[in-house]
């Protein structure tokens, strides 16, 4: 990681921020509610907290603009640069800015959230029937107001479950008219408009008025874009219109016809010769929160790290399951130190904007009859396969725990984690802990180590399973053991294992197929034959050779579900066969599934 | 007998990026994120080849890919990616 030149950083921990305004691309819960989420993901490492104000001066600024938008450092158009931010400190410091010539979603495409209607503000669902035909857009089939709609399942004719897309004749954002809808046509400066214009603006953005007169009202408000918007061009926010002309052939769809770079583009009049008005059609995009956690990380005084999967390396690309990478986690901790501890990332609903409106007459599709509750999905009880699958398992008697109360979310770290016959064990004190994915039985324990293996100390160092003869080997100090059921052999010194005195304790263990075994000491690691319990000649290697991206200092190797795990702290570095880190996660929030 | 027709290819009114060619591209680039300066890229006449080789370098470098020196596949995918517009170098 890299911080600014001096370490720039708040002098303060409670920071604010202010949201001047929004993207026409999505709805304002739903940028809100990303932004709120991208600052989360640097509190929850730091001491750091985050409040939105709603007026006055606050410490990061956050505004949508394209080009010149009034810092000196101008946008360029769809793609290229997606947003930037300045370091900590006072005016335009701590600012970050979006560029809005992009499709802003979060990641997968353009999200048509609804309103109104009947479905609580669920999402389109694309592609839909209405009457037997199938839509991927919003529609004004079917309605004579010409408010665009669209259902919310795959099929209107059979849930009737809909909802109202984004449209200027539904609301209008910001400005001074409290959401009202469009007045068309309206006069602005003495001309008459039909539509949303960005006459008498430089930024770009599409207004009305919402009364019919803005020169006499003064009344305006900015247009959400419709689904079928088109992005940058030289009509930002139009829709498409189909079919259009484009050198002496017509068009019904995005085409990318007259590009080199295969981008899909279309017209927003209904002839590109004659009127050269266009716009890209709507691809991914680019997701919102992902961008402004990178961002919101230089308003906190990172730099561009050039550790390819952090969050501060400086191009885009979308992850599903986003976690906050350990090079982003020490530089930020580098700057504000550690917060109070990591707390669960439970994803919250984005919350429905139906209590900001209240429609005067809930609009309702024409057709057929009044819509009704139908289950969405045919009912069907979950039953699969796997529920009458004999578990491959052998059957095990369960021990009896010592103390229910004592929490294994309670702990602050583990003497040892290993998967146990299908299920991880947590080991700790004497005490351990077991959790099955399998069974969704949660947490059970904690159980007592002496019952379940007598003769073990109680703090052990690591611990694993031989995949073919299932016995239990434990390592503690310079000593190991190893069970049969119950039966124990040991303890034997590590040393009989061709594993020398320069080694310190056993961290953990790595079953590689049948038969070997990589054992995990300080930064290097031996390969054991555990038939002749034997270390291969040719070790130690080192870790970081061939588990690149780890804690060299993990506190626990093991593997679990087919995937080597290295912990250290509260966190887990998960590296696929292929070696290649895909998940840090919290071991007691991801692994342990504590509340 | 269609596919063999030469398309036609526009220059679309209100573009703000054009496809620049792909040394320019790399200057402009370099420039802005601030791998070389204004000053050097006015000083490169005598020595244009070394120079733009050791700024590549340096953004190779700094970006985690293969350091060549040239301008590669992997480094000019790396100039065309949707990115952050804070300078990766400098101020």
């Amino acid at each position: 990681f890299l911080t600014f030149e001096g370490d720039l950083k708040w002098d303060h921990t409670d920071l604010t921020y202010r949201v001047m305004n929004y993207s026409p691309d999505l709805d304002k819960a739903v940028i809100d509610d990303a932004f709120k989420r991208a600052f989360k993901v640097w509190s929850d490492v730091t001491p750091l907290t985050f409040t939105q104000i709603y007026s006055g001066e606050a410490d990061i600024i956050i505004m949508f603009g394209s080009g010149e938008h009034g810092d000196g450092y101008p946008f360029d158009g769809k793609d290229g640069l997606l947003a930037h931010a300045f370091p900590p400190g006072q005016g335009i410091q701590g600012d970050a800015h979006f560029d809005d010539d992009e499709l802003w979603t979060l990641g997968t495409g353009i999200v048509v959230k609804t309103r109104y209607g009947n479905a609580d503000g669920a999402d389109c669902h694309f592609p839909f029937i209405f009457e037997g035909r199938s839509y991927s857009r919003c529609i004004t089939e079917g309605r004579r107001d010409g408010l665009p709609w669209c259902s919310t399942t795959a099929s209107y004719d059979r849930d009737k479950k809909y909802g109202f897309c984004p449209s200027e004749l539904l609301y209008t954002n910001g400005g001074n008219s409290d959401g009202s809808p469009c007045i068309f046509p309206f006069v602005f400066e003495g001309k008459s408009y039909d539509a949303c214009t960005t006459d008498g603006r430089s930024d770009g953005y599409r207004w009305c008025a919402t009364t019919a007169s803005f020169d006499q009202d003064k009344k305006y408000g900015f247009c959400p874009n419709r689904d079928t918007a088109v992005i940058g061009g030289n009509s930002q926010g139009d829709p498409c219109v189909f079919p259009f002309i484009f050198l002496g052939q017509s068009y019904s769809s995005c085409t990318s016809q007259g590009r080199h770079d295969g981008k899909l583009w279309c017209a927003t009049t209904s002839n590109y010769d004659t009127d050269k008005k266009w716009g890209f059609c709507p691809d991914r995009g680019y997701s919102i929160f992902l961008v402004a956690a990178h961002e919101f990380g230089h308003s906190l005084g990172l730099d561009h790290s050039s550790v390819r999967e952090a969050l501060m390396y400086p191009m885009y690309s979308y992850v599903q399951d986003f976690q906050l990478h350990p090079d982003d986690v020490q530089g930020i901790q580098f700057l504000y130190g550690h917060g109070s501890g990591p707390k669960p990332t439970t994803p919250r609903p984005v919350p429905t904007e139906e209590s900001q409106l209240i429609p005067t007459e809930g609009p309702q599709p024409m057709p057929t009859e009044e819509p009704q509750p139908i289950p969405t999905e045919a009912g069907s009880t979950f039953t699969t396969e796997e529920d009458e699958e004999e578990g491959t398992l052998e059957p095990t008697t369960k021990p009896i725990p010592v103390d229910p109360s004592q929490d294994a979310c309670m702990e602050k770290s583990f003497d040892a984690i290993t998967e146990i016959n299908g299920e991880l064990h947590f080991f700790k004190d004497g005490k351990y802990w077991t959790y099955s994915s399998y069974w969704n039985s949660g947490i059970q324990g904690a159980f007592s180590v002496a019952n379940t293996w007598p003769g073990l100390p109680a703090v052990i160092d690591a611990t694993f399973q031989d995949v073919l003869t299932k016995r239990v080997f434990f390592f503690a100090g310079r000593q190991f053991w190893v069970f049969s059921g119950k039966s124990m052999l040991g303890p034997r010194s590590i040393e009989k294992l061709g594993i020398g005195r320069g080694a310190g304790r056993i961290t953990g263990a790595l079953q590689r197929g049948r038969g070997k075994v990589l054992l995990f000491s300080g930064e290097k690691y031996w390969r054991l034959d555990v038939k002749i319990q034997r270390v291969d000649k040719g070790y130690p290697r080192a870790t970081d050779d061939i588990f690149t991206g780890v804690p060299l200092d993990a506190r626990n190797v093991f593997l679990y579900q087919d995937k080597y795990h290295f912990c250290q702290g509260s966190f887990y570095w998960r590296v696929t066969p292929r070696y290649q880190v895909d998940r840090v996660g919290y071991i007691k929030y991801d692994l342990l599934q504590c509340p | 007998p269609l596919q063999s027709k030469q398309q036609a290819v526009v220059t679309f009114p209100g573009e703000l990026v054009t496809r620049l060619p792909d040394l320019e591209l790399a200057e402009s680039y370099l420039l802005r994120f601030g791998y070389t300066t204004a000053v050097e890229v006015g000083a490169r006449m005598g020595s244009k080849h070394e120079s733009l080789a050791k700024a590549l370098r340096k953004m190779q470098k700094h970006l985690g890919l293969e350091e060549t020196g040239e301008l590669d596949a992997d480094t000019l995918e790396a100039m065309r990616a949707p990115r952050c517009g804070v300078p990766d170098v400098g101020t």
